[in-house]
């Protein structure tokens, strides 16, 4: 493993443990999106079946697990924790989320490595990945006060995958690894759908200002 | 600990 893919999951892992930790803590989920939330559950399900199929690392199999685990518990705090579920911002969390499951999925049938329920699984999971926090990034811009926690939480997250793009270019020449279209182009996808919020996060940090989204 | 495919990546 080279140290950008090792970056890439403590960020993702940092994240979780950020968003977690101001659930818990603050009993406030305010700026965060059920919906996001909800399709990570999918992609997870979807991609670590692989973990019934073959045994990678113990290291692997722990990160799986904490991560369809973590991801459970936010979504079971944010729809039912009697205190936590009332700062939930429904109203302004409009994406119809439902609606990119289908076309991720008919894409996994049609575009895919290998034709396999596991493949295929996987594929959609990295299609489903790249779009997933599209209802975050709108609930974002609707968010007058973004707090620190939710901005810090969304900014791992989007750099997870930004190492992980910098991992497959080492492994592609370092490792002499075979070229991998669907992953890279997704995490390329999933990362440029960033760009615009890392420039307000990385400028409101320069000028020590609160972050805030033109609506 | 690694996969061709990739697939030892979370």
């Amino acid at each position: 493993m080279n140290i950008f893919r090792l970056a890439g999951d403590m960020s993702h892992l940092l994240s979780v443990i950020l968003l977690l930790l101001k659930i818990r803590t603050t009993k406030s989920c305010a700026g965060i999106s059920l919906k996001t939330q909800e399709l990570y559950v999918v992609v997870f399900l979807a991609r670590y079946l692989n973990l019934f199929t073959r045994y990678y690392s113990f290291y692997n199999t722990v990160m799986k697990l904490v991560f369809i685990a973590t991801s459970v518990c936010i979504v079971w705090y944010m729809r039912f924790h009697k205190v936590v579920k009332q700062t939930y911002n429904k109203d302004l969390d409009t994406f119809r989320h439902y609606v990119v499951i289908p076309p991720c999925f008919l894409l996994a049938l049609l575009v895919h490595h290998e034709f396999t329920v596991m493949e295929v699984l996987w594929t959609f999971s990295l299609y489903l990945e790249a779009v997933a926090i599209l209802p975050q990034l709108i609930l974002l811009q609707r968010t007058r006060n973004i707090d620190n926690l939710t901005g810090n939480y969304i900014f791992l997250l989007g750099a997870y995958r930004a190492l992980y793009l910098l991992n497959w270019i080492y492994r592609f020449f370092m490792e002499k690894a075979q070229a991998r279209w669907i992953s890279w182009i997704s995490g390329l996808v999933q990362t440029a759908l960033y760009a615009d919020f890392f420039y307000y996060y990385i400028k409101s940090w320069k000028n020590n200002e609160k972050l805030k989204l033109p609506a | 600990d690694d996969d061709e495919d990739g697939h030892d990546e979370l």
